[in-house]
């Protein structure tokens, strides 16, 4: 999974939500229901909670739009961009947009609410049998009204069961007639409508007036589309016209000649050769609740994951029976569930912790005890058996004060612990506190604060709830708890691939979540399961853009990320906006 | 009899979609999702070419990372799909 830049998300758990709008494909209560399921997909594996507005601003406002609908992204007709949603925030940022160009259902096909009839509502039963002829749609067979209707069981002819389907004979849809239906012939700007138009409008909705007269009422509702009515083209919605003249062939169903994409299309009059009126068929559409539930997913602060069988996978694809997959929950756990530790944590990883070795002399790089493995832990124990080396429980002492920190153009690696800077080269380290004005301490012996550890090191992070410090050099990493060592161990064994040579650069993200770099590449390491993510390797530079993509060091330090390479640093701020290009010796080392 | 069956396109009145080459499809997806954006902030990329750009999208969905413009990457760039950006701007 991946998150917003900067983790953006809502810093309450009562997230509100308003639907400005309703599609034309979709009852009003079909939608609301298929919003409702999609928000609780989310609530189902967080503490948050959705309330739904009816007036004024909420954090997550929805609509439906067609083409420019009054952001800069606009959408682009039926299929391609489905929908968008802007990560948390205020103003637009949390809105989520959805292309009224699309066929909207649940994904099977039509999805027909049935009106009056004698089937309190049900929907449409398709295909239904009615006079011993299947029918797969609403017909207006039977009825001089020409109100189209459908059975709501399989067979009408048996159980007589029936409702009416969407039609703007029936109702209308928002304007301001409070759902009246539609008067035909009405009159807008002096011209008489026998039909639903698109005339006077931007935004490609179909309207009718509710009275006979639009210039003197004003009063207009939009049309409900119907299984029958025709997508996007030019032809505001009419039913297909079967059959129908294409370049001088006749047709009796929807084709897709004379289009390259495949798309099945119809004439809505006799002959497209003569009036060039047309409209794309209906189809399985695309379900409200699935697409819903992905944008919802950047509303509350995830970004696009790499995994083809997650939500946030940027692809649609229907599934029947949906559950949110493992890295979908992972990602919003991340953002909204506040860490636990987990019990007896600290005594799972080290086994040397487990026991309290008195000390001893140091003596560098020379194991003094050795831990009893405990059947309980079952942490490390493909590796060599850990050891239990006490370092000096005094500070280090210094050693050469003529090695010159200040002189080092290409540190091995720079860190934080503990707050304060550790700048490690050859054998040596120096530690510069936190304290702005405190002096840079002479350089020590890794070799005397941490016996294990090789004179080279590659990077190096604290593991900011535990306390432990990981130390990589080459392809293998230590593990410090205190006095107390883990390793060497083969940073395979984390799931880094065997062409990665060493990990340049560690970076904190989150309380258990730390990034390692290493060439152009960066992977995320679950530091509790101590196992790298799914979804890695990431480019650096797609990420963390402008930055150099041969950073030899990377680390955080009060709050934002440093990329270092040779005697420059570039700092990065919670935004991932590069802030500052400066030298090392100056402003990190105060030289 | 065996002469193939010539499709004729036509530039639909009111399509919002038009009849596009594969580049031109792959320029505007890698574009519009961020792809080759990444390459004109950046200074220190040297390969900056859609090739590399594809494979960014190739890895980013999971597809074999070829570099070309191959057919499953083609079909991939057709699937309906959310339009956010894969790579932040």
């Amino acid at each position: 999974y991946k998150t917003f830049d900067g983790d953006l998300k809502w810093d309450h758990g009562d997230v509100t939500y308003r639907i400005l709008n309703y599609s034309p494909d979709l009852d009003s209560s079909v939608t609301d229901d298929a919003f409702a399921r999609a928000f609780k997909v989310w609530s189902d594996v967080t503490p948050l909670t959705f309330t739904r507005l009816f007036d004024g601003t909420a954090d997550i406002m929805i609509s439906f739009g067609k083409k420019d609908h009054g952001d800069l992204y606009p959408f682009d007709g039926k299929d391609g961009l489905l929908a968008h949603a802007y990560p948390p925030g205020e103003g637009i940022q949390g809105d989520a947009h959805f292309d009224d160009d699309e066929f909207w259902t649940l994904g099977k096909g039509p999805v027909v609410k049935t009106y009056y009839g004698n089937a309190d509502g049900a929907m449409c039963h398709f295909p239904f049998v009615f006079g011993g002829k299947t029918y797969t749609s609403c017909t207006i067979e039977g009825r001089a009204d020409k109100l189209p209707w459908c059975s709501t069981t399989d067979d009408y002819d048996r159980d007589g069961k029936y409702g009416f389907c969407p039609s703007e004979l029936l109702y209308t849809i928002g304007g301001n007639s409070d759902g009246a239906k539609c008067v035909f012939p009405f009159v807008f700007l002096g011209d008489e409508y026998d039909s639903c138009t698109t005339e006077g409008r931007r935004d490609g909705y179909r309207w009718c007036a509710t009275t006979s007269n639009y210039d003197q009422d004003k009063k207009y509702g939009f049309c409900p589309n119907t299984d029958i009515t025709t997508i996007g083209g030019n032809a505001e919605g009419e039913p297909c016209h079967f059959p129908f003249e294409f370049l001088g062939k006749e047709y009796d169903s929807c084709t897709s000649e004379g289009r390259g994409d495949g798309k099945l299309w119809c004439g809505t009059t006799a002959s497209y050769d003569d009036d060039k009126k047309w409209g794309f068929c209906p189809d399985q559409g695309y379900s409200l609740f699935l697409v819903a539930a992905h944008e919802f997913g950047h509303a509350l602060g995830l970004d696009h994951s790499n995994i083809r069988d997650a939500l946030m996978y940027p692809m649609y694809s229907y599934v029947e029976d949906f559950s949110l997959h493992e890295d979908d929950i992972e990602g919003i756990q991340y953002l909204y569930v506040p860490f636990v530790l987990p019990k007896n944590t600290d005594m799972c990883f080290f086994l040397g912790s487990k026991t309290d070795p008195k000390p001893t002399v140091p003596q560098p790089n020379t194991p003094t005890t050795t831990a009893t493995p405990d059947p309980d832990v079952t942490d490390f124990t493909d590796e060599p058996e850990p050891t239990n080396r006490p370092a000096t429980t005094t500070s280090t002492s210094p050693l050469d004060p003529t090695k010159d920190a200040c002189k080092v153009t290409k540190f091995d690696t720079i860190t934080v612990i503990g707050g304060d800077l550790y700048f490690f080269k050859d054998g040596h380290f120096w530690r510069k506190s936190k304290k702005g004005d405190a002096a840079l301490e002479s350089p020590m012996l890794i070799s005397e604060r941490w016996p294990a550890l090789p004179a080279v090191i590659d990077s190096a992070f604290e593991d900011i709830l535990t306390k432990r410090l990981y130390f990589f050099s080459g392809t293998k990493f230590w593990v410090y708890n205190g006095k107390n060592v883990l390793g060497p161990r083969s940073i395979e064994k984390l799931g880094l691939p065997d062409s990665v040579q060493k990990v340049e650069g560690a970076l904190q993200k989150g309380k258990d979540k730390v990034l390692l770099f290493s060439g152009e590449n960066f992977w995320r390491l679950d530091v509790k399961t101590q196992k790298i993510d799914k979804g890695y390797p990431k480019y650096i530079d797609v990420v963390f853009g402008g930055v150099p993509i041969d950073a030899h060091d990377v680390f955080l330090y009060e709050g934002r990320t440093f990329f270092c390479r040779d005697q420059f640093y570039w700092r990065m701020n919670s935004r991932r906006q590069v802030d500052r290009v400066g030298y090392v010796k100056y402003d990190l080392l105060k030289c | 009899w065996s002469v193939p069956l010539k499709s004729v396109f036509v530039t639909f009145p009111g399509d919002v979609i038009k009849n596009m080459s594969d580049t031109d499809l792959a320029e505007s997806y890698l574009k519009k999702f961020g792809y080759m954006d990444t390459f004109q902030r950046s200074g220190f990329q040297s390969l900056a070419s859609t090739s590399k750009a594809l494979k960014r999208m190739q890895r980013q969905l999971g597809l074999d990372e070829t570099g070309q413009l191959d057919m499953q990457t083609l079909e991939a760039m057709k699937q309906p799909r959310c339009g956010v950006p894969d790579v932040a701007n």
